[in-house]
């Protein structure tokens, strides 16, 4: 309960309006919601219980390999809801198959279509989703870590109550899928990081500073 | 740590 009343509200997108390039805007629009995104969830991540009791050292190398885990999350749960196969950026900012080929993000469509559509299956719960979230930043596997024990304290706090919430829900093998549902986590924000790379490196789409950093960090 | 300095000023802000 403590995480849903901490997940931010939903950001809109703020149309570019600097080029007549239509898939050049739609790149630098999708920047701009990223980048607003990952100072929100700098934000939230301090506010997960266990957090904040982690080193400076350790909160750093947690966002840092783990915060594209955690914004897909939400685009991949604001997806499954769209009637055509849409990505679900913002309410504002819906891509198709075609708009993110254009923008040169096929890549990223496919991928993100992939978990989208592994979470509609598993039919999740908000509960699910913003505890999915939470886990996925514990558990990035960040390296170095400063403290591993309090870091492990931290991800079995999370671990603790997705199991107190499922058996409360009486369903016995829903903690395991969910835990089993991260690798292919990784794997996306993963094909997402090189992407965001890609753009920035070949085709020199200009990046806010926030975003470069934490893209330069997975570099 | 230098390379990572806005996380780091966002991390320590109290808020």
């Amino acid at each position: 309960s403590h995480l849903l009343l901490t997940e931010p509200a939903p950001l809109a997108a703020s149309q570019d309006d600097s080029t007549n390039d239509g898939s050049l805007r739609t790149l630098l629009t999708l920047c701009d919601l990223l980048n607003r995104e990952l100072l929100v969830l700098i934000g939230w991540a301090k506010q997960i219980p266990g957090f904040s009791a982690l080193s400076l050292v350790d909160q750093m190398s947690l966002l840092q390999s783990g915060w594209m885990e955690a914004l897909l999350v939400g685009v991949a749960w604001r997806s499954q809801a769209s009637a055509g196969e849409e990505l679900v950026f913002a309410r504002n900012l819906q891509l198709d198959e075609a708009q993110c080929r254009a923008a040169g993000l096929a890549d990223l469509y496919e991928a993100l279509r992939h978990l989208t559509s592994r979470y509609q299956a598993m039919n999740l719960s908000p509960e699910e989703v913003v505890t999915l979230k939470a886990m996925a930043l514990a558990n990035s596997d960040a390296e170095p870590v400063d403290c591993p024990d309090s870091v492990q304290r931290f991800q079995d706090g999370l671990h603790e109550a997705l199991q107190e919430y499922e058996s409360s829900r009486r369903e016995q093998h829903r903690a395991g899928r969910l835990l089993m549902s991260l690798p292919l986590l990784r794997q996306t924000a993963d094909r997402a990081v090189q992407a965001f790379l890609r753009l920035h490196r070949h085709r020199r789409v200009p990046l806010h500073k926030l975003l470069l950093e934490m893209l330069d960090a997975k570099a | 740590k230098e390379k990572h300095k806005i996380l780091h000023q966002l991390l320590q802000n109290s808020t």
